[in-house]
């Protein structure tokens, strides 16, 4: 349901340009759970805002689902992507003067649809912030703002899911919840699951484990345990 | 070298108040190495906050070195920090439009001194940020970024370090060399150092593990191993 060819990217910065991206290919079939870990530097951010369509790839091509990414316009894969992608960002990217619960919901605002408040009251209860629904960004802890990211990225039930180190500030326990829960959700809506994390527990809910340094993928773990 | 004295913190927000730190008293003795760790809103980035003179409790004292925080204007614990404290925030806080090298040299630059170029350079190297000092905050990875702000809690070589889930966004082996020079700069400059995570392996660096939950300090453990 994801697939990379060949993406390259790179930035102009400094006497030579930066290649975060080394020409990656990848597939991630249909409904899988895939972990990628590596190095901090070695592009991990970059290969997911690459394949949800978040940034443009320098060369190379990007599939979702049947649809080419890199085909796309801007405006066309903005529309895409509010239906069919959820992101959980790596620094949450939260609206500050927004509340959670609008924050969360904001996905179905911009695509024009009206939440369901069941849904809504129910993804707040699995990530553990009932209570807090109408607090600002501002007036939350760190893992508190990072819960709103990942209910925000399961709230139009998207077909691929993609996670960027989403359990980085939540201790254990609230961590073991999380990826429950997100293994969960992905199992009951057929949900593509790819997640990027330096937690090895983490890693240890995916069906297959891949490794990435300077940009290019080197190895992979099938059915990993810890 | 730090001490809180029955520390309260509450937020207004809702019905009834968020009683975030409930009547914290604490000593750290000075060169020691403390690891804070809880479950996620349990008041670890409040209880850091109030202890480094950033935030003001709601009742109670909070004393570093031989100085009283709360009895100090906003303009005299503003000074004192620049000169005593080191803070590693949960958010990294880079001033966007400075670089790498900028915001590590930011403390000095407030307080008016000249940084030795020297010990920048040996820094940057130590976090594993040389070639990247020209660099701007956006063009960072997460744990780069977050590593350009443990370098800026450390350079002015101050008398208390307080690091707010300084590995948070950092692999297993990059943590570790993180961990081990705030350690080592500990010793060598004779350094209390403060740290909060959520990273076992990071409280095992400590002499002694602390446990908030609630807003309350509940159990500890001395001389850890992982
Ligand atoms: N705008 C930019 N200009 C120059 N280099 C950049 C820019 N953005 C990112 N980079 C570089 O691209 C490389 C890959 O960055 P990326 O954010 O994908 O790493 P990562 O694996 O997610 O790291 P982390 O684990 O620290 O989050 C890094 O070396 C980074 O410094
Ligand atoms: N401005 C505010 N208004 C209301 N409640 C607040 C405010 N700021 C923080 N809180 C609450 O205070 C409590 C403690 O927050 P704190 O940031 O200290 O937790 P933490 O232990 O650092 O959590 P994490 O591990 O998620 O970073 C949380 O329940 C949080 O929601
Ligand atoms: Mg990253
Ligand atoms: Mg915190």
């Amino acid at each position: 349901a994801v697939r990379l060819e060949q993406v390259v990217k790179t930035y102009p910065g400094g006497p030579t340009p930066v290649v975060a991206l080394d020409g990656v290919s990848l597939t991630v079939p249909a409904g899988a759970f895939v972990a990628v870990m590596g190095p901090s530097g070695s592009g991990k951010s970059t290969f997911l805002t690459c394949a949800a369509g978040l940034d443009r790839p320098t060369s190379g091509r990007v599939v979702v689902g049947d649809v080419d990414l890199t085909a796309l316009s801007p405006d066309a894969v903005t529309r895409f992507r509010r239906e069919h992608v959820g992101f959980v960002f790596q620094g949450y990217n939260l609206i500050g003067h927004l509340t959670v619960a609008e924050n969360v919901r904001l996905p179905l605002t911009l695509a024009g649809t009206r939440p369901d408040e069941a849904w809504l009251r129910e993804l707040l209860a699995a990530v553990g912030l009932e209570g807090l629904s109408e607090r600002l960004p501002g007036e939350l802890s760190g893992g508190q703002a990072q819960r709103v990211a990942i209910a925000r990225a399961l709230v139009a039930r998207p077909d691929v899911v993609f996670a960027d180190e989403p359990t980085g500030a939540l201790d254990g326990s609230t961590a073991d919840a999380i990826l429950r829960l997100l293994r969960s959700t992905a199992h009951r809506f057929g949900q593509t699951l790819v997640l990027v994390t330096h937690d090895p527990r983490a890693a240890a809910f995916a069906d297959q484990v891949l490794f990435l340094a300077d940009g290019r993928f080197r190895g992979q773990l099938v059915d990993p345990t810890v």
